[in-house]
């Protein structure tokens, strides 16, 4: 464990908790997409089937439990408790696009030709682009709440420290793992342009709008 | 290179 990695999970568990937070006080979901939590969903249950059989340290254990309760609560609040606040119009982007695709190549490139590994690589693949109907929504209705651009905020770095925690482990003790880094590298990407306006408006206490 | 064997990330 380092510094990096440290940062960047407790970034992630602050995103995923402001986010429940803000639709459980606010009780609504507008805003959000369900398709993106769906997909966060998804990420976390393929990757962490391994919780029960393969033990790593009370910490791993911990946050995984954490992060499939927290996005199974997400998705209960949007599509059941708070459905009538669920912004159905404006999440619009087809889920099938990127599930089929992405596990496609999850069989075609992976470190072992093995259920638990295609899993896994599955599941890294499709966190890569899960923000998608996320972005595509805000871009959508050309604007956020300014708690889910924080949300957003968070989640990004998460992934983008974790690519500082690559570099540091590749130097530091000789590991690297070419999915994770392609992959964490393609999900980064995919935020610049929000952490861009985030930095340039959310920053100065504007809301965040998108240029019409 | 070693690969993530362990999967000891979250």
């Amino acid at each position: 464990m380092n510094i990096f990695r440290l940062v960047g999970d407790l970034s992630h568990l602050l995103a995923i908790l402001l986010l429940l937070w803000k639709i459980w006080k606010t009780r609504s979901c507008a805003g959000v997409s369900g398709k993106s939590q769906i997909m966060f969903g998804l990420v976390y249950i393929t990757r962490y089937l391994d919780l029960f059989t393969n033990f790593i340290s009370i910490y791993n254990t911990t946050m995984k439990a954490i992060f499939i309760a927290v996005a199974i609560a997400t998705i209960y609040l949007i599509y059941f408790k708070f459905k009538a606040t669920y912004d159905s119009n404006h999440d619009t982007f087809r889920m099938e696009f990127l599930i089929v695709p992405v596990g496609g190549l999850a069989f075609l490139v992976n470190h072992d030709f093995t259920a638990l590994e295609i899993l896994w690589t599955f599941s890294i693949y499709l966190e890569s682009v899960a923000i998608l109907p996320q972005l595509f929504m805000i871009s959508k209705t050309g604007e956020a709440e300014t708690i889910t651009s924080h949300y957003l905020f968070a989640l990004g770095s998460y992934r983008a420290l974790y690519i500082v925690n690559w570099v540091y482990r590749y130097y530091f003790e000789g590991f690297f793992d070419l999915i994770a880094i392609v992959a964490g590298c393609v999900q980064t990407i995919l935020y610049c342009d929000f952490f861009y306006l985030y930095v340039t408006k959310v920053m100065h206490g504007k809301k965040l709008s998108l240029p019409a | 290179a070693q690969q993530n064997k362990d999967k000891d990330e979250l």
